[in-house]
């Protein structure tokens, strides 16, 4: 349907943005290695039902490898500029101070208590669900901290904040025209946006009627 | 009859 399409569209214009971002400043400014190491870790545990080779369609195959294989080349790319810009490095990592033990160890036990099934396939996709939905939260603190993000670093939260909202009305969609109604998905998902929602109240006011962006 | 055991979303 038009909402998940959007949705998945948004998705990956969010990975692009974020992949020029760092292409175009040759550096790391703005972006946070632990989120971007926990989306690594979300999309290796949601997709391992890619190794029973039961797949749903092409396109979920495809799809399936792209965010696994960039959210890996997000990771080699901010190691390079390690290398190449270690001040701005530095200082990213300096900024970089959530604790994601405090994401890690509760998602952990989210995926225990609710699950469909008490097997190591369902288990990893319901804590790849439960921790998507706090996965951004180093970036955002990292954010609220410096109080000032780049354009395109806030272009890059807010395609990847609509995204999960963009498959709300999927959901309502699919729940009216399918019968089906998957509750993990749901409620994270609301818990997901929810999180996103002071950002992109900032987003509108400030990107979208012009100024800089700045967060109190 | 609700189904939600077939994980077909990203």
């Amino acid at each position: 349907n038009i909402f998940r399409i959007s949705a998945d569209l948004s998705h990956l214009a969010s990975i692009v943005i974020l992949l020029e971002t760092i292409r175009k400043t040759r550096q790391v400014d703005g972006i946070s290695l632990k989120t971007q190491l926990l989306y690594v870790l979300v999309f290796c545990t949601r997709y391992l039902d890619l190794l029973t080779f039961r797949w749903t369609s092409l396109y979920n195959t495809l799809m399936k490898f792209f965010f696994i294989g960039t959210s890996i080349y997000v990771i080699k790319l901010m190691q390079e500029c390690k290398i190449k810009n270690p001040v701005a490095y530095k200082d990213m990592m300096a900024r970089d101070t959530f604790q994601i033990k405090y994401l890690l160890g509760p998602s952990a036990i989210l995926a225990m208590v609710f699950n469909y099934k008490f097997t190591i396939l369902e288990l990893c996709w319901s804590f790849s669900v439960w921790l998507e939905s706090v996965a951004i939260l180093p970036q955002l603190f990292m954010l609220s901290r410096s109080g000032k993000a780049g354009t395109l670093t806030t272009h890059y939260i807010f395609a990847l904040g609509l995204y999960r909202a963009l498959y709300i009305p999927n959901w309502i969609w699919r729940y009216y025209t399918e019968n089906r109604f998957e509750k993990l998905s749901i409620f994270t998902g609301l818990l997901q946006t929810a999180l996103y929602s002071d950002f992109f109240y900032i987003y509108y006011k400030k990107v979208i009627k012009g100024g800089g962006f700045e967060l109190p | 009859e609700v189904n939600a055991l077939t994980h077909d979303e990203l």
